[in-house]
């Protein structure tokens, strides 16, 4: 039995989960020596070059409801609810279809724009197709960013994108609202559920990810009107799956084909990779499932979930109904609320020696662990259609606050069909 | 939908294959 334990039960050391924030920052191996590789800082964590190497204490409760606004979001892109308000500004009216809301953005990458190169750090984000930046000069409004913002007039490979062209007709696609025209340029605009927007033109510049990947004409949004709760961030590479995303621009050179690991604890840094070079061993795929009304969206089939070995009693039409997606931007992970209870008490009945502690935010079931120097928790995997069985580290099961609040890091949705 | 989020993604290599339809995981694939 004692040998059963240990197979399904991660020991964890307390200390781990709340790293000194002076640690000095870890480079990712495989960000420093693959090809096509960038590295992935935490957006507070001491590696990111916007912290100037001290790691700044997130707002844990402001990170989760950033994460429900755009988990709100992207349900109602999904359930087809067009939020009907429209964004006014001076360029162009944004009929606010909502995208998917920016989030807490915790995951940064720096990427090259423009000639001579202008390294900007940009969230990566598998939710969201159009690649956009800040540019100067901020017709209507730029929000602070730490880098200084993009000067279209000052890159000699920068063009703007007329709106008869291909790529403007197929921005609805991309942002949920289709181009308009400013003097023959084509003019995006895309809406976060949270009141941030951004609004410009769709250009073509190249993008520098390495020495050795040096891409022309890529299409963006150069952003001059710009209103973001993502304050310190200069914009967003999506990686989502319509054309006009990063991906699939490049599809020539990487196939489509990106990796990554994003670093465990903020003094880490992980790693995005284009193309298939390094992708370890042990991968096990599933199969992309579409979803309605979410074309751009990575669809995955949930079957199962087992925690401490022990497989989760829940009918797979729980998961089948309301389908699933993988989002590098949403921080939580959300379940049905039927399969959300039965990993909640199964969870909960193999943690009964600890004590329970009150809630935080969306997180309900946490643990005062005060006094322990290690926990011990049940494993948690995840299988998807095909066969895959995904066992979780044990830092993707737990969200520590502090000592006395450390919760289980999944939420339950309020309805069985999102 | 339910969305696998990133602080599940920790300590897993996650590969995105949009020309292969398919998304991998790597337990341990980023030490």
């Amino acid at each position: 039995v004692q040998g059963r334990r240990e197979i399904d039960s991660h020991i964890i050391q307390l200390s781990s989960l709340f790293p000194s924030p002076s640690s000095s920052c870890v480079l990712s191996t495989k960000a420093s020596n693959t090809k096509s590789s960038l590295h992935v800082t935490h957006r507070h964590g001491t590696c990111s070059r916007l912290t100037n190497g001290k790691a700044t204490t997130p707002d844990h409760v402001e990170i989760l409801r950033l994460d429900q606004a755009r988990v709100n979001s992207i349900h109602s892109k999904l359930s087809k609810k067009v939020n009907d308000r429209v964004r006014q500004s001076q360029s162009t009216n944004v009929p606010a279809k909502s995208g998917s809301t920016l989030g807490s953005g915790n995951y940064i990458v720096t990427v090259g724009i423009g000639t001579p190169k202008h390294d900007l750090s940009l969230i990566f984000d598998t939710g969201s197709d159009l690649t956009w930046t800040q540019c100067e000069p901020c017709v209507q409004t730029c929000y602070s960013q730490k880098e200084p913002i993009f000067n279209p007039s000052s890159s000699s490979s920068y063009y703007n994108v007329s709106c008869s062209s291909a790529p403007c007709s197929s921005l609805s696609s991309a942002t949920g609202n289709a181009g308009s025209c400013s003097a023959s340029n084509c003019v995006y605009g895309i809406q976060y559920g949270d009141q941030s927007f951004s609004v410009g033109y769709l250009a073509k510049e190249k993008f520098t990810l390495t020495s050795s990947d040096v891409f022309n004409g890529v299409y963006f949004g150069c952003g001059e009107n710009n209103q973001g709760l993502f304050t310190g961030i200069a914009g967003l590479l999506g990686l989502g799956r319509d054309k006009l995303s990063f991906p699939s621009q490049t599809a020539k050179t990487y196939n489509k084909i990106f990796s990554y690991c994003l670093p465990s604890s903020s003094r880490y840094t992980g790693h995005l990779t284009f193309g298939s070079a390094a992708i370890s061993s042990s991968v096990k795929f599933t199969p992309i499932s579409t979803i309605t009304d979410g074309t751009s969206f990575y669809g995955l089939d949930i079957v199962g979930i087992t925690v401490g070995g022990r497989k989760l009693a829940i009918s797979s039409t729980v998961f089948s109904t309301p389908g699933a997606l993988i989002d590098s931007g949403t921080v939580i992970t959300r379940l049905p609320p039927k399969a959300y209870a039965a990993l909640r008490s199964a969870f909960k009945a193999q943690m009964s020696k600890y004590p329970s502690t009150s809630a935080v935010s969306i997180l309900d079931t946490c643990f005062n662990l005060s006094g322990y120097k290690t926990v011990t928790i049940p494993k948690v995997a995840f299988s998807f259609s095909g066969g895959a069985v995904v066992e979780l580290g044990s830092k993707g099961i737990l969200y520590p606050f502090k000592m006395s609040q450390v919760c289980l890091a999944f939420a339950g949705n309020s309805d069985d069909n999102n | 939908a339910a969305i696998f989020g990133n602080v599940q993604q920790q300590t897993l290599e996650v590969v995105y294959d949009g020309a292969g339809g398919r998304v991998g995981f790597a337990p341990n694939g980023c030490s």
